[in-house]
């Protein structure tokens, strides 16, 4: 369960504010499919990266299942990032001088896993992204696409209960789109994992069952999705 | 007037190769407005790159307006980058110390543009992609979509006579990418500058006059825009 209530946040520059965020409210339950659209520089990152215990807001109140965010210690938030949250990075964030594997076996490190079960399991997720053949490729040896697969096969591999993806599908063709949405279709309706991600495409939006829009940094609309 | 014949390109990965492009011939006209699709890793960015004069190609030729490029040494490689083509890169290249305006300025600082006239034309530039209340922004203190139009900004500023875009729009909502679409095509119809652009979404393709499609490295479909 996740409570924003009024969360602001506001950019400092010189003497000159940018107000990302203006009092954004949103709960989702668990094992919720929803999609955030809105137009570029509305505020979605911002949104998601709060949600995502990965920033702070200016002002208001983030509770991630009724635990008050900004209460914990910075143990406590990394904790929560690595076990409960898989994040999808709209721009990637893969370690650039590692393998493709190395970078999707990286959560399981920092959880202690060993390291053959590790390795098993980075090379099943890659698989499942299609990359079974790019597994020794590092970043700048893979397309823009597949970067973007390594990204979401490393958000998925700790098995998070929920899964924060900024435009996962950005970069790939769409039946490389369809098989990814597919895997997170499975992921929410099968083992209940809860799914928020940012995407600009309609017909994306349309395979979740709720569409939460932003504009200028503020939620203007919120509805499920209708059946066709 | 591009003219590529049977381009391959290998990557030696160990005693492993991958073929990028394992033989694409392609020509295109001065004033045309071509689109390139197809799926994740069949080569696009691999071809643009070479398009470009930015990669060599395995084996094959490539002409510029006539001139063979391998024919050529650094100096005139990098005239040609610095005053012919406008690339946007699909991972925008920006640099990440400066701000979106001197970014957008560096083109013009390489041909030696005073300063005063370059400023005022990044500062157009920007404002041309919607981006005028940003020109402070460093990349990191943008948004996707954001730094997406800085970059394609800085291809435009030195007005090339050919623009190659690689997926200009994958982080754009479609109000923007519309936007984006329109300016492309006003250089393309207005100014007569040929365009090439990489996209996975066929409504883009669709505003183009030609589709090249490309599948595992190879050229599998060439054909005109049909009007509906
Ligand atoms: N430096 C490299 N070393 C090894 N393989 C590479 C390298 N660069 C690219 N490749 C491989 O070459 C193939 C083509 O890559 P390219 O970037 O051209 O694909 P693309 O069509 O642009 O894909 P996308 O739509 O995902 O951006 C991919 O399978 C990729 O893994
Ligand atoms: N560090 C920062 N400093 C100043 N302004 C910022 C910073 N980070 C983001 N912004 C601004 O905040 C606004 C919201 O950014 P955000 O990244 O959330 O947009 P977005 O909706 O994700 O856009 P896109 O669809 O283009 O990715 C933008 O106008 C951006 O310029
Ligand atoms: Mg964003
Ligand atoms: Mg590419």
């Amino acid at each position: 369960l996740i409570e924003a209530r009024d969360i602001t946040k506001i950019y400092q520059m010189g003497d000159m504010q940018v107000h990302a965020l203006r009092g954004a409210t949103l709960e989702v339950r668990l094992g919720e499919l929803v999609a955030i659209m809105g137009p570029s520089g509305s505020g979605k990152s911002t949104l998601m990266n709060i949600l995502g215990c990965l920033d702070q807001p200016s002002s208001g109140e983030y509770f991630l299942e009724g635990v008050e965010i900004d209460q914990l210690d910075d143990n406590q938030l990394a904790q929560i990032r690595g076990r409960k949250i898989g994040f999808v990075f709209q721009t990637f964030n893969l370690l650039s001088r590692t393998t493709a594997l190395s970078n999707v076996e990286l959560p399981l490190v920092y959880s202690g896993m060993g390291g053959r079960q590790r390795r098993k399991r980075a090379m099943d997720a890659l698989d499942a992204v299609g990359l079974a053949d790019r597994v020794h490729h590092r970043p700048n040896e893979l397309s823009g696409g597949q970067q973007q697969r390594v990204a979401i096969a490393r958000a998925l591999i700790n098995e998070p209960s929920i899964i924060l993806a900024d435009e996962p599908t950005g970069n790939l063709d769409s039946k490389s789109g369809a098989e990814i949405m597919a895997i997170f279709q499975h992921l929410n309706e099968v083992r209940g994992i809860t799914i928020i991600f940012v995407t600009h495409e309609p017909e994306i939006a349309q395979h979740t069952r709720r569409i939460v829009s932003l504009a200028d940094g503020r939620i203007v609309d919120d509805r499920p999705v209708r059946e066709p």
